[in-house]
C-alpha cells in the first residue's frame, strides 16, 4: 500500500508539466526511499528521472516496493484540478487498477477525490552509472531557458561550448546566426543568480533546442539549473527540487551522420 | 543530416 501526503501539492503540479510533453506513460515506482520515476521519450533521445524522497512528503507510507503505471497527460488533467495551495495525498495499492488523488484546500472546507485508471507499462529500468563530467555550469534555471527559447526563435540546435571564458549557447538557421556567452558570475546579491563552471578540459556538444527547450518546463521547480557535459556522454540537465529530490533529464548529443 | 544516439542502447551498453 502507498499513501502520501504532500503539503505542497504545487509541486507535484509543477512535476507534471515538467514531464508530460516528453513522456507519455511512465511508471511511477514506490518504495521506501520515495516516489520516483525513469522514462524516456518515445525516440529514445531523452531520458527523465525524477525523485521525491519520503523525507520530503508530511506522510508517507510505502509497505513493499511497486509501480504504478500512469498517463501523464490523464495525471496531469486530475493534477490541474487542485488549487495551487492544495494538500495533495496519494493512494494506491500493489496490484490496483487505480490511484487516488486527494485535494484538500487549506482551510479544509474542501475536499475532492478524484481517482485514476492505471495502465499496464512494460518498461525497463535503466542503470545510469555515475560520471566525471569535463564540465559543469551552474546557472539561474530562468536566464537558461530564456535562451533555449531566443536561440529556438534562430535555429534548431545548440552547441553548448564551455572554455574557460565561459559558456557559449551557439545557433544557425537560415536568418541567421547567434552566440550568447555567460560568463562564470559568482559576485552576485543572491547565491541562485549565480552562473558557476567547473572544467576540467573544453568541451562542446550539439543538442536538439526543442528537447533543451521542454527540459526547461522545470524551471518553477528550481532557481538554478546545473548542465553537466561530457563529450561521449548525454547531457544531463538537472533541476534540484527543494528538500525532496530532483528532476534530471539526459539527453544524448547530435552526432556527425 | 546528423543521428541522435539511442540512449536505451547507450546506457545497456555501459
Amino acid at each position: 500500500m502507498l499513501e502520501l501526503r504532500l503539503v505542497q501539492g504545487s509541486l507535484l503540479k509543477k512535476v507534471l508539466e515538467s514531464i508530460k510533453d516528453l513522456v507519455n506513460d511512465a511508471n511511477f515506482d514506490c518504495s521506501a526511499t520515495g516516489f520516483s520515476l525513469q522514462a524516456m521519450d518515445s525516440s529514445h533521445v531523452a531520458l527523465v528521472s525524477l525523485l521525491l524522497r519520503s523525507e520530503g512528503f508530511e506522510h508517507y507510507r510505502c509497505d513493499k516496493n511497486f509501480s504504478m503505471g500512469m498517463n501523464l497527460g490523464n495525471m496531469s488533467k486530475m493534477l490541474k484540478c487542485a488549487g495551487n495551495d492544495d494538500i495533495i495525498t496519494i493512494k494506491g495499492d500493489d496490484g490496483g487498477d487505480t490511484i487516488t488523488f486527494m485535494f484538500e484546500s487549506p482551510s479544509q472546507d474542501k475536499i475532492a477525490d478524484f481517482e485514476m485508471k492505471l495502465m499496464d507499462i512494460d518498461s525497463e529500468h535503466l542503470g545510469i552509472p555515475e560520471a566525471e563530467y569535463h564540465a559543469i555550469v551552474r546557472m539561474p534555471s530562468a536566464e537558461f531557458a530564456r535562451i533555449c527559447k531566443d536561440l529556438s526563435s534562430i535555429g534548431d540546435t545548440v552547441i553548448i561550448s564551455v572554455t574557460k571564458e565561459g559558456v557559449k549557447f551557439s545557433t544557425k538557421g537560415d536568418i541567421g546566426t547567434a552566440n550568447i556567452v555567460c560568463r562564470q558570475n559568482t559576485t552576485v546579491d543572491k547565491p541562485e543568480e549565480a552562473t558557476i563552471i567547473e572544467m576540467q578540459e573544453p568541451v562542446s556538444l550539439t543538442f536538439a533546442l526543442r528537447y533543451m527547450n521542454s527540459f526547461t518546463k522545470a524551471s518553477p521547480l528550481s532557481n538554478t539549473v546545473t548542465i553537466s557535459l561530457s563529450s561521449e556522454l548525454p547531457v544531463v540537465v538537472e533541476y534540484k527540487i527543494a528538500e525532496m529530490g530532483y528532476i534530471r533529464y539526459y539527453l544524448a548529443p547530435k552526432i556527425e551522420d | 543530416n546528423k543521428h541522435q544516439a539511442d540512449l536505451e542502447k547507450f546506457y545497456n551498453s555501459h
